[in-house]
């Protein structure tokens, strides 16, 4: 099985919206994929609630819940009240599911909250590898460096995990003039650390999203849909 | 001195940009003013780094930082790094600061990290009125509800504070064809607790924070400073 956590501190860049896209990606492809829903603030497990359509969904693995063909769901660990905040995690729990799911699965996907707390940083140690979305903006960069020096650091503390997959920039305007210039400087400063794959602004993302669906089923021939299939077969192949 | 907080648990939705242009605003206005960034992530400390220009800064006031006329800056407490994550905060130490500056200061205010954490809830709990940024996305309504409930339950735990001031949508777009349809929205359900003031989407707000700067110093006559001065006079007046 392999392991791919979304994680960035900073807000609202897509890590949902892509930790989806990849879970029903991969499943689409034929791949036995979960998808872990680490934010008490429960947004992917609410996008996914109709992902289902008129699939069969009763194959039961470890108390993870089974949405479509090829997936499962872990939800989010809170009710998403704020008034839930506190609630403790249990990593080792967690890394125990994990082990138990292994062998029956080809692919487990990770979605963290911000900020990298308890719930992010428990994302970060049980899987191998990371992906970090990021906002083509001229901010971008500044969090970004913060981000890898932490990954580095937990690559160090949990050894086979939290790996570096790439960074991949998201909710890229074309329409927005400075916006080639920024991923210019994305691609100097990084190198290979700079997926090749590129997600474009697409308000079909957001549409899917507000009916429980992905895009995959909503809109597939959108520019959200045909960037996020280049996205699973770039981390396919990877 | 009134206080006003910005919150909201989702990321991404303009918190910090907001804080910032009402707090110079303010300054800019005349009102001696201080901003209290929250945030272990410290967007808001790095944003307004430059924001000084050629202005007078050396009042001292209660250790805050004099950042330019009539603007003060409690800085962030984190140096940003995820693995500062768990630096407890003494929230009895910040309403002491508050109650110190109250008699010299206009207005008061706070930004906070999303996911509505110990800072977070600091922040909550020592502003009189809280506005709510909120992205005019069809995923808007849902984590918004549950927001407004949990500041309902914090007027209650705390009181005189953590009052709605108002709901401020953001980054919107009016390229994008269902904006309109979600501002009626945000209205119907809404009524009053929407304010007026609307923020559209500007790349000048994201470039003035990448120099440093607030965006009337940087691009004074663009969307970004014009729709931030009405919210300013909106405020000013509730
Ligand atoms: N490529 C895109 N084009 C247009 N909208 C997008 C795109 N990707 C994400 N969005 C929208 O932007 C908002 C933020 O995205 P998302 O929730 O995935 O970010 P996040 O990093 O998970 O946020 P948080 O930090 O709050 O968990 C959502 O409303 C989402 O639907
Ligand atoms: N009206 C706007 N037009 C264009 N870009 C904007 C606008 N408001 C904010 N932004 C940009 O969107 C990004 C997110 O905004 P901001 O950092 O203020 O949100 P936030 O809610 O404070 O995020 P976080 O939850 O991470 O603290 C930033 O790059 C910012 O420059
Ligand atoms: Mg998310
Ligand atoms: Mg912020």
């Amino acid at each position: 099985m392999r392991s791919i956590v979304l994680a960035n501190q900073k807000g609202g860049v897509g890590k949902t919206t892509t930790a989806i896209h990849l879970a029903h990606g991969f499943a689409l492809a034929g791949h036995r994929t979960a998808l872990f829903d680490l934010d008490p603030q429960g947004n992917a497990t609410v996008a996914v609630q109709s992902i289902a359509a008129d699939a069969v969904v009763d194959e039961a693995l470890e108390g993870l819940t089974h949405i479509t063909t090829n997936l499962w769901l872990l939800p989010s660990p809170g009710d998403g009240s704020t008034l839930a905040r506190g609630a403790t995690i249990d990593v080792e729990r967690l890394k125990d599911l994990v082990a138990r799911v292994a062998d029956r699965l080809d692919w487990l996907v990770i979605d963290c909250p911000p900020r990298l707390d308890d719930w992010g940083w428990a994302g970060v140690q049980i899987a191998e590898r990371v992906v970090v979305p990021v906002q083509a903006e001229f901010f971008a960069m500044h969090g970004l460096s913060q981000m890898l020096a932490s990954l580095s650091a937990a690559a160090v503390e949990f050894p086979g995990k939290a790996a570096l997959r790439g960074v991949l920039p998201t909710m890229v305007d074309l329409r927005e003039p400075v916006t080639m210039e920024i991923l210019d400087d994305l691609r100097k400063n990084l190198g290979d650390q700079l997926l090749r794959s590129v997600i474009l602004r697409d308000s079909c993302l957001v549409e899917a999203a507000s009916f429980g669906q992905s895009v995959f089923h909503h809109s597939p021939h959108s520019k959200g849909a045909l960037c996020y299939a280049e996205l699973v077969k770039e981390l396919e192949h990877g």
